[in-house]
């Protein structure tokens, strides 16, 4: 455990909680793509089947069981409690379009082939791509709501720590994970183009908006 | 790689 790893792992859950209060608070899920969040739930679920299989520690098992119990809430909160206000028509993108490649990657490029590992594998290269949903939809709309730009901004710097986190246990540690790190990469580029519009617009008391 | 026992982070 490093500091770029704890604030990475505080950043996320950050974002997840920030989510989740920004929906309970308003009683509304507008401009909150529902296909991203039914992502992450798979995401963490197929990453996190390791709780029944290994004990790391128990920061680790309560995080685990935090992420996965939250990422679940954002579902149901969507999908059923607050279903009137989702957005549908705008949360438009193909989902399967990302599911399938990134199905077929894991069974070809893995760590060890079998069934926990390959699961995680596609946890780890479809986290990377999950946000899309949500990034298409605000390219949709041409605009977010000021609290949904800070949940994805503690998203993406989520990753970007990661990969300082990666650094160190390179240098500190000697251990590296290609497939986390290129993945982690890949996610973390995805979310540039955002991050220059937080800081450009966002930070500055404006709202975020998209030219026409 | 990975560790023996899993994954250790998130």
């Amino acid at each position: 455990m490093n500091i770029f790893r704890l604030t990475g792992d505080l950043s996320h859950l950050a974002a997840i909680i920030i989510l989740l209060l920004k929906i309970w608070k308003s009683r509304s899920c507008a401009g909150i793509s529902g296909k991203s969040q039914i992502l992450f739930a798979l995401v963490f679920t197929t990453r996190y089947l390791d709780l029944f299989t290994s004990f790391i520690s128990l920061y680790n098992t309560c995080m685990k069981l935090i992420y996965i119990g939250c990422a679940y809430a954002t579902v149901y909160l969507i999908y059923a409690k607050f279903r009137a206000t989702y957005d549908g028509n705008h949360d438009s993108f193909r989902v399967e379009f990302l599911v399938v490649p990134v199905g077929g990657l894991s069974v070809l490029i893995n760590h060890d082939f079998s069934p926990l590992e390959i699961l995680w594998t596609f946890s780890i290269y479809l986290e990377s791509v999950a946000i899309l949903p949500q990034l298409f939809m605000i390219s949709k709309t041409g605009e977010a709501e000021t609290i949904t730009t800070h949940y994805l901004f503690c998203l993406g710097l989520y990753r970007a720590l990661y990969l300082f986190n990666w650094i160190w246990r390179f240098y500190f540690e000697g251990f590296f994970d290609m497939i986390a790190i290129v993945a982690g990469v890949v996610q973390t580029v995805l979310y540039c183009d955002f991050f220059y519009l937080y800081v450009t617009k966002v930070l500055k008391g404006k709202k975020l908006s998209l030219p026409a | 790689g990975t560790d023996d026992d899993g994954h250790d982070e998130l």
